[in-house]
């Protein structure tokens, strides 16, 4: 298992961060 | 017990092939269908972006590391195509159970998203070789006279003629996405996500400095306080 920090939040996803909401 | 590096990658290596090996070359059933749900189906588009970028990739490999590595090349793009089509679809089940939408028009038809996603994959893959590793600048199967370059990242950048701030959008959803990934390939792909943040988001030419332009147009940026006197 590794530590990355998850910085997302529950209702943000790849869709938001290619401007598709 | 303990490997030696060259032990430890080569398990690496085995475990990489061995999980793509149920990954087609091509769409699953269930992803052809999202790409069919989209108001445009971007499946041809997809498929003629993977030749050229092969192409792109294959000749741009074989230049770093030497002419007789082009082979080595194509293979490292095959599997890295099979891992861009499996976690694509492990993503798009994840937007569909989160949004509820099963149509990803506007994603699915971003040559950026695909470009993004295609050259993350190829960074595990490569990460995954050790042909891209902060630890040792990365290492060349090339030798003879020509001039070799690294390919460690930010190179797969270069290549796709990416922006990094792109490829930033999508480290954290391809993690998520693909719980199979080793500690060392997450550790690196943290590590040209911290690199992206520091630096290479803020060079020149950056997209983010549009979006930030929209953002402060907007009205969205808070305002900044005055100095206290």
């Amino acid at each position: 298992s590794h530590d990355y920090h998850y910085g997302l939040e529950d209702h943000e996803g790849i869709s938001e961060l290619f401007d598709c909401d | 017990p303990p490997q030696t590096p060259i032990r430890a990658a080569m398990t690496s290596i085995q475990l990489l092939r061995g999980d793509l090996t149920s990954s087609g070359d091509q769409p699953s059933a269930n992803l052809l269908t999202y790409f069919k749900h989209c108001t445009v189906d971007p499946t041809q588009d997809v498929q003629k972006r993977l030749e050229t970028l092969g192409q792109v990739f294959s000749q741009t490999f074989g230049q770093a590391v030497g002419p007789h590595c082009v082979v080595y090349g194509r293979q490292r793009f095959a599997l890295g195509v099979r891992l861009y089509y499996r976690v694509m679809e492990e993503m798009l089940k994840s937007e569909e159970k989160r949004l509820s939408v099963q149509n990803f028009n506007k994603l699915l038809n971003d040559s950026t998203f695909h470009t993004s996603l295609l050259a993350c994959a190829l960074e595990v893959v490569m990460a995954t070789y050790g042909e891209s590793s902060f630890k040792n600048g990365g290492y060349n199967h090339g030798g003879g006279d020509s001039a070799e370059t690294n390919v460690c990242f930010p190179w797969i950048l270069n290549v796709f003629n990416l922006a990094a701030f792109d490829f930033y959008k999508v480290i954290e959803s391809f993690i998520k996405a693909d719980p199979t990934l080793s500690k060392d390939v997450v550790k690196h792909l943290e590590t040209c996500e911290n690199l992206i943040m520091e630096r290479l988001a803020w060079r020149t030419g950056s997209p983010l400095f549009e979006l930030l332009t929209q953002e402060h147009e907007s009205g969205g940026a808070e305002q900044v306080e005055t100095p206290a006197n």
